[in-house]
């Protein structure tokens, strides 16, 4: 069975999109992989350089009709690295979703109709715990936890543990806490290295060792809609994600 | 009647929260300033030193009970700022609002009962267009959009421009974007310049002239519970969100 992982904290703009598209793209060199695009913003979308005009067919629909369709995956945006979109639709579904039978499995169910089998599924969630997000974690095996190195976004990890642990005493016993992945973190800013140590001590093994530095190579690559491998390979923000890439591969042996 | 501003943006990690707490404090130098959390990850609340446990009364019960009552406004947590808090609590509002009457003009109606007068009353929003940013919205006389100088966060831009105008047609006649403010801008990054470059080319004179530099002394600042002006008062940081107190006074008269 697939690896389903989960990339979610409701704190805003920890790098959840630039994990996800970056991770799915660096495990796609050797596996095959699905990025899943579970917010409204379509910021993963766009960071892989999806126009606007062209996401018809997505996520939103994949929750509202509950099964996969003809054209809703798009194949090789990155090889071996396939797509569902997202547009400002998706915002609709979390009212939608409300009145819905057994709405949290939404997801799940939709994903047994998958026409093809991939190594990896990675979701990129919205910056809530929400509907959403409960659909993605109730999906998924695993979750990944991309934490800024700063003072509020460690503020804020509580509250998803104990969301966590709600999650698999009802819905997904599946799921853990796969990975906390350390990001924007910059060696001359001594909050960073306070927060990485904080974070250390509470999970221990859990976090990664591989840490993002903060990279402007990055977000230009985000401008151009291109993972940072292909769009700067020797930078440190890719050296940074294949590096996470092969820990993450050890790790789920 | 008070300058009702809400600072929203759905992108995540935008600056919301930091202009929230640094303007309030800036403005209330010369003005009576009540600040509402109205984001149930609480770090308005935590970024002004309120503990979690200080928080029993706040912006949820605002909500539901519909009105202001002993107890919830923390007077003076800086002098002449009081504060209404937030907790996670706040993140079963959205739902429990479903079923309400007038459930987008909760917050305006439960603002009636305010027991004193304020000159501005700042509303900080989460990253999302859901239930609690609407109220805000619906509130609200004036909407402040914190953009980061990124190019995911111009991407969201127009979504939520829609939304102001859907409001503006269907909710609240009396709201329009009063000022964009640029934040994390860093001089040394050419992304940072094209993005600012593109805002101004866009909204023209709504951008605020001033710009919030990216300054480590602002999230230092959050992680001992003050504002930037109390924290470091001749760092770039406060002298930023002074002169843009100053800016927006002006523009308000
Ligand atoms: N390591 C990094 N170095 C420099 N910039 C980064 C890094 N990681 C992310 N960024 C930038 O920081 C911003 C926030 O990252 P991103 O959008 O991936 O976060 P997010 O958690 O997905 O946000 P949201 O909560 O809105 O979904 C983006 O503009 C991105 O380009
Ligand atoms: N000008 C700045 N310079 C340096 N760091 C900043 C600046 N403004 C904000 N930050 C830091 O960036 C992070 C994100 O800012 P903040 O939390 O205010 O954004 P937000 O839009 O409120 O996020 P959310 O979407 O989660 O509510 C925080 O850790 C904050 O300390
Ligand atoms: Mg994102
Ligand atoms: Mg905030």
């Amino acid at each position: 069975t697939p690896h389903i992982l989960a990339i979610a904290n409701q704190k805003g703009g920890v790098g959840k999109t630039t994990t996800a598209i970056n991770l799915a793209t660096a495990l796609a060199e050797k596996k095959k992989v699905l990025l899943i695009d579970l917010d409204s913003q379509g910021n993963s979308s766009t960071a892989l350089g999806v126009d606007y005009n062209d996401r018809a067919l997505g996520t939103y629909n994949l929750l509202i009709d509950g099964a996969v369709s003809e054209g809703m995956i798009k194949q090789g945006v990155v090889p071996n690295l396939s797509l569902i979109t997202a547009d400002g639709n998706l915002a609709g579904a979390e009212l939608e979703l409300i009145d819905v039978e057994k709405r949290e499995f939404r997801l799940k169910n939709a994903l047994t109709t998958l026409p093809q089998h991939y190594d990896y599924i990675l979701i990129d969630c919205p910056p809530s715990l929400g509907m959403l997000t409960l659909n993605a974690l109730v999906a998924a095996n695993g979750l990944i936890v991309p934490l800024q190195c700063e003072f509020l976004a460690l503020e804020g990890i509580s509250h998803l543990v104990k969301t966590v642990t709600r999650v698999q005493k009802s819905l997904n016993p599946e799921l853990d806490i796969r990975a906390i992945v350390l990001t924007m973190y910059d060696k001359r800013n001594k909050l960073s290295e306070l927060v990485a140590e904080d974070t250390k001590a509470f999970f221990g093994e859990k976090v990664c060792k591989t840490v993002i530095p903060r990279n402007i190579r990055i977000s230009e690559a985000q401008s151009y809609g291109k993972p940072i491998m292909l769009y700067d390979r020797r930078s440190a923000g890719a050296v940074a994600y294949m590096s996470l890439a092969k820990e993450l591969t050890r790790r789920f042996q």
